[in-house]
């Protein structure tokens, strides 16, 4: 809260050698 | 420090994208890894895939190396590939890394970039500020900034001829200010006769440095002879008996250490009200401290209330100290990277073996007990483990019992 970053739920690509594909994270990020 | 406003986002748990050391591939490829365990700057980091199996942990600075959050290398074009230990292990990754990674945390996407960001300083070579005189604190001089590493500067004196005489501290010190503060505040300042003038000096702004609590002295207010209880400038070991010898403006105190002073008060100390390194009377003695008395004191043992009458003098009043305790987290046994203070070029391993409210014991592992030091737990001269590493600054090793002379 005090540094003006805030947890959202973010959609994360990643390509392994089996293709790529999406997994759901959570990041922080500055507060909009 | 570097990275401290958005250490938060950083927790046991956390996935981060990190190069795989565990291949045979002539290529840089990387894996996604849990940190197991944080201490300071660094991370003991698992790759996934190993569960509980912590054989091939491994211990990163987490502002050094190449750490990304998880999605950096499909963005960026880079392979990910498991390591070759456990590549037999599992079938069918996508599903496992779905598994693993659904509903957990990464850094942020921009962790690099502030991480690049929090280790820049405002300070630069050939700005000039005014720093106490490490030979007669009582006085300032102006240095010219030669040097930041870290936020810690290599000031040289203006006068120096060949610029060995040098002072280290960080840029948040008590110690420095801007040019000017000597004669705005009524402290002693010793003129520079420079005979060579350098282009490209600019004054550091005065914006630039730490910034003291704004105190009303036009009521109730420090005078002249009053007594305390103060940090030895040149013992940081010990908290001494002193005397407020000369009021200030802006809330500055010069203070004398009772029995040791220079009859010029050459050594006299300049302490601003609100610094944590002075006390009022009574507080070594409330808090199991033990107090050093006055040089040459032949009355031991030392009692206030009879030296007070002894010297004809009274206590500074208790509400005018520094009484703010911040919620610090700091705990006996910690491990760090700290200043000797009386050498301030030299950045050791420390432990804290004390903390007395926003006071902390700092021992130079290796050393004996009596070079330990009081600092406040806000001081600019304490880091993590592992701040040497993210800033190039040479780190002491603890003293080996046989070097210790």
């Amino acid at each position: 809260e005090a540094t003006g970053r805030k947890w959202e739920q973010k959609q994360v690509q990643i390509k392994t050698l089996e293709g790529e594909f999406s997994v759901t994270m959570w990041a922080s990020d500055d507060k909009k | 420090v570097p990275m401290g406003l958005f250490w938060g986002d950083i927790a046991e748990g956390v996935r981060v994208e990190v190069l795989n050391s565990d291949t045979n591939l002539s290529t840089k490829v990387y894996w996604i890894a849990e940190i197991v365990r944080l201490a300071g700057f660094k991370a003991l980091l698992r790759y996934e895939g190993f569960d509980n199996d912590s054989s091939h942990d491994f211990w990163c600075n987490l502002g050094v190396k190449e750490i990304h959050p998880v999605g950096w290398c499909a963005s960026n074009g880079k392979p990910l590939v498991p390591p070759k230990s456990i590549q037999h292990k599992c079938s069918n990754w996508k599903a496992f890394l779905v598994k693993r990674l659904t509903g957990v945390k990464t850094l942020p996407h921009d962790f690099s970039k502030r991480v690049q960001e929090s280790t820049q300083y405002p300070f630069t070579k050939l700005m000039r500020v005014e720093v106490v005189d490490k030979t007669h604190l009582c006085r300032t001089r102006v240095a010219l900034v030669e040097q930041v590493i870290g936020g810690r500067l290599r000031l040289v004196y203006e006068e120096s001829q060949d610029g060995s005489d040098d002072f280290w501290c960080h840029m948040y010190s008590p110690l420095i200010h801007s040019i000017g503060w000597s004669r705005s505040i009524g402290h002693r300042f010793k003129r520079s006769e420079v005979s060579k003038k350098i282009e490209g000096l600019i004054d550091a702004p005065s914006q630039l440095f730490l910034k003291v609590k704004d105190v009303d002295q036009s009521g109730d207010w420090f005078k002249d002879g009053m007594k305390l209880e103060a940090i030895d400038p040149l013992n940081l070991s010990a908290i001494c008996v002193a005397t407020v010898r000369k009021v200030l403006a802006d809330g500055y105190l010069m203070i004398g250490i009772d029995g040791s002073e220079a009859a010029d008060g050459s050594d006299w100390f300049c302490y601003h009200s609100t610094s944590p390194s002075i006390f009022p009377v009574g507080f070594c003695e409330i808090n199991n401290i033990e107090l050093t008395p006055p040089r040459g004191y032949n009355k031991p043992p030392f009692k206030w209330f009879d030296y007070l009458r002894e010297t004809c003098s009274i206590a500074a009043p208790v509400k005018l100290f520094n009484k703010e305790v911040p919620n610090h987290g700091f705990r006996e046994g910690m491990k760090l990277e700290a200043v000797d203070l009386m050498e301030p070029r030299l950045v050791c391993v420390a432990t804290i073996t004390r903390i007395v409210h926003r006071l902390l014991r700092i021992h130079f592992d290796g050393w004996e007990d009596e070079y330990d030091q009081w600092v406040d737990c806000e001081s600019p001269d304490l880091y993590p483990v592992g701040w040497c590493q993210v800033t190039g600054y040479q780190l002491q090793p603890p003293a080996a019992q046989s070097t210790r002379e």
